[in-house]
């Protein structure tokens, strides 16, 4: 499991 | 987007409009922190930075460009429209102890640093903890009107929501972000204590009263 930074949440 | 995502954002949406209706309907914003109501400016303006740089969905943008004009509105009515109505004397929070920790944790504890990612993590910290001066209003006054309850049991539920959308996104989509998860769990636990007075009193039909 990586840890994804991608904001796509508000 | 899952069902608990969608119900976060609605919640935080309902929060909102509750707490605008309120000032409005009322003619008054009695009994709400104009602080708190700085700080989440502040949360919304330095995360929703984005819109400019990354577009993710036009769900995305609207719900970003709506956060940031009603937490603008917000301040409108507060600090112009119904000024003499706000409540200075016990909104006496002092704001620089949660802007400073949150702009040095930024610093030390991100994902990359650049200006972006520190903002945006300055943001999810300062979130977490910018009830407080609305907290600290309810405490000293001792009581608070239910439609000021309604609007803090909404946008406490909002983070809740969130921490089941976060269990879900890790074992469907092994996504997971330590730094949204950490401060999500500190504003949920913020909470707490007035989710119990919510559910025993407010939804009783009794005021929100703080014990002597």
């Amino acid at each position: 499991v990586k840890e994804c930074t991608k904001k796509d949440e508000l | 987007m899952n069902i608990f995502r969608l119900a976060g954002d609605l919640s935080h949406l309902l929060a909102i409009i509750i707490l605008l209706l309120k000032i409005w309907k009322t003619r008054s914003c009695a009994g709400i922190s104009g602080k708190s109501q700085v700080l989440f400016a502040i949360v919304y303006l330095t995360r929703y930075l984005d819109l400019f740089t990354t577009y993710i969905s036009l769900y995305n943008s609207i719900m970003k460009i709506v956060f940031i004009a009603a937490s603008g509105a917000t301040l409108y009515l507060m600090y112009v429209k119904f000024k003499a109505t706000y409540d200075h004397n016990h909104d006496s929070f002092r704001i620089e102890f949660l802007l400073i920790p949150c702009v040095i944790l930024a610093l030390i504890i991100n994902h990359d640093f650049t200006v972006m990612e520190i903002l945006w993590t300055f943001s999810i910290y300062l979130e977490s903890v910018a009830i407080l001066p609305q907290l600290f209003l309810v405490s000293k006054t001792g009581e608070a009107e239910s439609i000021t309850s309604h609007y803090l049991f909404a946008l406490g539920s909002y983070r809740a929501l969130y921490l089941l959308n976060w269990i879900y996104r890790y074992m469907a989509e092994s996504h997971y972000d330590l730094i949204a998860i950490f401060a999500g769990v500190v504003q949920t636990i913020l909470y707490c204590d007035f989710f119990y007075l919510y559910i025993t009193k407010v939804l009783k039909g009794k005021k929100l009263q703080l014990p002597a």
